[in-house]
């Protein structure tokens, strides 16, 4: 297998955030934020979603759960937050 | 159940479709939203109306991209579609992204699958962590001819509306011929006999000379679901393990274990696979190979591992069989495997297919 290139880390950190931002209500002002809040908020959105598929939680982005993330899902989103 | 949201508070609800996709024929859209419907309607008291020119309860739309409810679609793949909540308004709405490619088959996504999941939600239910629920966030193509509402959708809808009441039918089997073509879901022995099990019920053949006997299967082990989808033999433990979703039970001759069901994901599966077609071990190599859509798996069972991290296809592994096997089973050293209404014995020695034949030939008819 290729190994993962530097650019291969920020397209999947990338697509996390969006996935996270969609399906985990993760919240971004728009303006990238220290790097240290950012990860931990990122790093507790990716606990959830691994919690609830049943995958390993590691609150990191492994393998499994980018392959999660990459399955065609439903765009549910919370309508109370909606509302 | 979404929290705080207990349903709809009337059963008789009406639906209207909005506009079509251009993928499919408008006839193909009614009854894929339809059957859709009607997956919710079996099981509850709820009965939708279609209606033309007013406002509905539930509005059914395609568009893409943004589409005027804060949520905008995402071009192809990634979002397949949304709905809302039952409530007044957009509540009860779903939304479907146009620039997916929608069908009635098994190219492209399913329209019938996904508007039963959204369904899901415009009446209450929400997002099920049950890998093997209509109400899974994931998309995962089943043959829409072939699908049951999981035990775990019913659960959660008859939790709003209770269930169907319906006039109470004794359950016996209807009796078929065996002669008649038959598709199985699945054929395992068991202590010398084979079984045969298509949807509530399967077919007991004890020995090659006697007559099949035909049974429920909540007759004989009253643990078990009905329309199992694959099951098979490891003698080394007297047990069958019968596959139904992402779990498993464990039978010991007439009893089912404890500790049944179990997780199909302890054996190793990753989580994109969510049911397995057909399973046969085999005694000559003592491997168990599991079939999942065009591939399958070779699991060790005295490692109690998969033998790879990916599976073979199957038309390069047991050429000549197809593509997809719906049951299997091991008999004489020989193995046999199922698709639709024939049988493909299969010399694993040589590596070929033997005889074909039809797939009631064990049942003397």
């Amino acid at each position: 297998f290729p190994a993962e290139t530097p650019q291969d880390s920020e397209e999947n950190a990338k697509f996390a955030e969006e996935y996270l931002k969609n399906y985990y209500n993760l919240k971004t002002d728009g303006v990238r934020q220290g790097r240290k809040k950012s990860g931990s908020q990122i790093s507790e959105k990716i606990r959830q979603m691994q919690d609830f598929f049943g995958l390993e939680v590691t609150g990191r982005l492994d393998s499994d759960t980018m392959e999660m993330m990459h399955q065609p899902r439903c765009g549910f989103v919370d309508v109370g937050e909606y509302n | 159940i979404f929290p705080g949201n207990s349903g709809w508070k009337k059963s008789e609800l009406t639906y209207r479709i909005v506009n079509y996709t251009p993928d499919m024929a408008a006839a193909e859209v009614d009854a894929a939203i339809q059957r859709a419907f009607q997956v919710w309607s079996d099981v509850t008291p709820l009965t939708f109306t279609r209606i033309y020119n007013s406002v509905a309860d539930i509005e059914i739309s395609f568009a893409a991209q943004v589409h005027n409810d804060f949520y905008p679609f995402d071009g192809p793949h990634g979002t397949l579609a949304h709905a809302f909540a039952p409530n007044n308004g957009i509540g009860g709405d779903a939304h479907f992204d146009e620039d997916e490619t929608w069908t009635s088959g098994s190219r492209g996504y399913n329209l019938f699958l996904v508007a039963a999941h959204e369904f899901g939600h415009s009446l209450g239910l929400f997002h099920s962590s049950d890998p093997s629920a209509l109400m899974y966030p994931t998309y995962h193509f089943i043959e829409p001819s072939e699908f049951h509402l999981p035990d775990d959708d019913v659960r959660g809808i008859q939790s709003l509306y209770g269930a169907r009441e319906v006039p109470v039918v004794p359950e016996q089997p209807s009796n078929p011929s065996s002669c008649q073509p038959i598709t199985f879901d699945a054929v395992t022995t068991l202590r010398g006999e084979i079984l045969f099990f298509t949807n509530k019920t399967f077919w007991r053949q004890i020995s090659q000379e006697s007559q099949a006997e035909h049974h429920l299967i909540k007759t004989f082990w009253d643990a078990l679901p009905n329309h199992i989808q694959a099951a098979y033999e490891y003698q080394d433990k007297d047990q069958v393990l019968v596959f139904k979703g992402a779990k498993y039970w464990v039978i010991n001759g007439y009893e089912v274990t404890k500790d049944s069901p179990k997780s199909i994901y302890d054996l190793g599966f990753p989580r994109t696979v969510r049911r397995v077609d057909a399973a046969v071990h085999d005694e000559n190599t003592g491997k168990t190979y599991f079939f999942v859509g065009d591939k399958f798996w070779s699991f060790d069972e005295k490692k109690q591992a998969m033998d790879s991290v990916t599976p073979k296809k199957i038309i390069d592994g047991l050429p000549g069989v197809g593509s997809k096997v719906h049951a299997a089973f091991q008999k004489n050293g020989l193995l046999y495997f199922f698709d639709g209404h024939r049988q493909y014995e299969f010399n694993a020695a040589k590596k070929r297919v033997t005889r074909v034949l039809k797939s009631n030939s064990w049942l003397k008819c």
